[in-house]
């Protein structure tokens, strides 16, 4: 059972979570289906900005985060930035869309001139996220527990930031047991998400070097 | 690789200052 205190803390944490969106027109500018490569290099990298600041007004609403020295913070944003948006896009592509809406995106993607070395991990991640079915509040936990990892390079005060870490590993866990009880793996394969991304993270920057040039 | 840390870290300074504007 979650106690009153954890089930305020996930009802907070996913208010926060849906509260900071990526604007809507540029949401919809995704969704048409015709597009140079051109318009959509540029219309890709904008979202990335547009994310970025989504996370960051996420990541405030963390109980605790502002209080963390503020150079970890940025360490921290930084170093979780990049796994962050992967798990974001994968809700947008696991979650259930109108008719012709998910090959729209994936068509984006597929034509946006990434090499398909960096693709098809991207996809897999995809698929493996879209096979757990995760509830919101599993989305929005994971998301927390991804920026709230101590071993990001430059962070100071370790021991800070694995105490903000631990409620949320707390309430996942529990959450995952009362949700998902025909599962009892649950848990223990949304953390096996957690290693995936970072293989994508690491792989990230070659993406982008091999795009640009592309 | 670096230019993309740097720029990545200006939006971070830039988004914790201030507000994001919906």
């Amino acid at each position: 059972e979650l106690s009153q205190e954890q089930q305020a803390l996930l009802n907070y944490i996913v208010e926060a979570y849906n509260k900071h969106r990526v604007p809507q027109d540029m949401a919809k500018k995704l969704l048409q289906e015709h597009f140079s490569a051109e318009e959509n290099f540029l219309l890709l990298t904008e979202m990335a900005t547009s994310h970025v600041q989504v996370l960051v007004e996420f990541t405030k609403n963390i109980p605790g985060f502002q209080s963390l020295d503020h150079e970890d913070q940025i360490a921290l944003l930084k170093g979780s930035a990049v796994e962050a948006m992967f798990l974001r896009s994968a809700e947008v592509f696991t979650k259930k869309r109108p008719q012709g809406q998910t090959e729209v995106l994936e068509e984006r993607i597929r034509k946006s001139g990434i090499s398909e070395e960096f693709i098809t991990p991207m996809f897999n991640f995809y698929k493996s996220i879209g096979e757990l079915q995760m509830r919101q509040e599993e989305h929005a936990l994971l998301t927390a527990i991804t920026i709230l990892s101590s071993d990001r390079p430059y962070v100071k005060d370790q021991q800070a930031v694995e105490q903000l870490q631990e409620p949320m590993l707390e309430v996942l866990w529990k959450f995952c047991k009362l949700q998902h009880p025909q599962d009892p793996q649950h848990f223990a394969r949304l953390l096996g998400r957690l290693t995936e991304l970072r293989t994508l993270n690491h792989q990230h920057a070659e993406m982008l070097e091999s795009w640009r040039m592309s | 690789p670096s230019g993309n840390t740097i720029g990545l870290e200006a939006i971070i300074r830039k988004a914790l200052m201030g507000k994001y504007d919906e």
